[in-house]
């Protein structure tokens, strides 16, 4: 399903070059559930920025369904990426200006035909994270963890075929996290393919395959013996 | 040093009242090694905000060092925070058009007198988070731990007496949390004061007492028996 060859993002900065990820090669294959850990600045963000096709290789190529992203015009790659995936940011990326709920429903806005029933999906989605009762709040009137929430609710939203996390329960109590990490195994078990960056061991303990990361290079490559 | 006094604060929105504090009564005293606990909205970075007089109480009281925050004046409350409070955000706050240095001078620019080496002071505590080698990058060319790391960088810079710590090591992996929390261990064995909200067991267990939030109210309120 998505394929990575010789995957590598340079950073030219003055007279350096930065290399965020030096020439990768991984496979995930529909229906895996696979947990990237390393440690912080080893380019597990900047990985999942390309294979979400968010950003494109400095050298290597990125495969997702058979299209080279690199090779797909913006408009393709927009769809693309607004049917297939759901994005979890390590900053939420929520917009300030819009409620939780108006936040959940921007992917289904962009869907063509666009869905019926919007904000019954996006209510559903807040109410699976129990936010329902935060659905008005503007990003700034929600706590750091239910801020983390919508972004969860709405990459599950648009039911994608993918979901890219960037450490989903970062800002989560234990209690609440092992919610989502639940709702997570679901969701896999439905056939999703699920990819979570994590640093913390508990959470890697969910995924079938652990991949590790340091200095931008893939330095370990298992299953998960303890799922 | 620190004293809440039925401490609450309401947000009025429409016709609802949410009470993220609920008549909190907390003492603080200096030297001490704080960590507040509680689920995702129970209000802790509401009391962090407030005990760091970055926001007003809708009704009771916090008094830092004997001053009632609500009877200072902006210009005192300001210079208060800035000679004596060294704040790590739950979501950083760094200035995006900033370098990681500039970012960890700001508070020294805002002293009077202004010490006359600030550069030095900078670069010194960027290379104690690790990160000397990145103090001309923006946020923006940072990851999520490196940023969180000029964050925490920038707390220490104007070596305050109190350090309030919202979740200080969220975005970072195990071995660079636990240098961060040594670093904290070690700060307040120098007698600096030092209140961390967090989630994780690992993380309070660094603490030398132990405060459970729920619900804008204290549940629990004890010395750490494995510290
Ligand atoms: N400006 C606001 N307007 C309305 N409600 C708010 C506002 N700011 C915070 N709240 C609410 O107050 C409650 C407490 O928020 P707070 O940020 O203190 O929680 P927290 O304990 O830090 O949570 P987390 O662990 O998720 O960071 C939350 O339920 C939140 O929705
Ligand atoms: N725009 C940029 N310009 C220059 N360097 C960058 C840029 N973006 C990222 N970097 C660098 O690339 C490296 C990898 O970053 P990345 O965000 O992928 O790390 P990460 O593994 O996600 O870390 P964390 O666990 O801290 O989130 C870091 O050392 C960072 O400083
Ligand atoms: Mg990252
Ligand atoms: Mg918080």
């Amino acid at each position: 399903l998505i394929s990575c060859r010789q995957l590598t993002k340079i950073y030219v900065m003055g007279k350096t070059k930065l290399y965020a990820l030096n020439n990768i090669d991984l496979d995930i294959s529909e229906g895996e559930f696979v947990a990237i850990m390393g440690a912080s600045g080893s380019g597990k963000s900047t990985l999942m920025n390309l294979i979400g096709a968010l950003d494109q290789p400095s050298q290597g190529h990125v495969t997702i369904n058979g299209n080279d992203i690199s090779e797909l015009k913006p408009k393709a790659l927009s769809k693309l990426r607004n049917e297939t995936i759901g994005f979890i940011f390590q900053q939420f990326q929520l917009l300030p200006k819009k409620t939780a709920q108006q936040n959940v429903e921007l992917p289904l806005m962009y869907r063509t035909p666009r869905p019926s029933n919007i904000k019954d999906m996006a209510l559903a989605c807040l109410e699976t994270v129990g936010l329902k009762d935060r659905a008005k709040h503007r990003p700034m009137e929600l706590s750091g963890g239910q801020q983390q929430r919508v972004a969860i609710a709405r990459a599950l939203a648009g039911q994608p075929k993918i979901i890219l996390a960037d450490e989903p329960t970062g800002a989560l109590d234990s209690k609440t996290s092992i919610d989502i990490m639940k709702l997570l195994i679901e969701l896999n078990a439905q056939g999703i393919t699920i990819i979570v960056i994590t640093h913390e061991k508990d959470v890697a303990a969910y995924a079938k395959r652990i991949v590790e990361i340091s200095d931008g290079k893939v330095t370990s490559d298992r299953l998960n013996m303890e799922a």
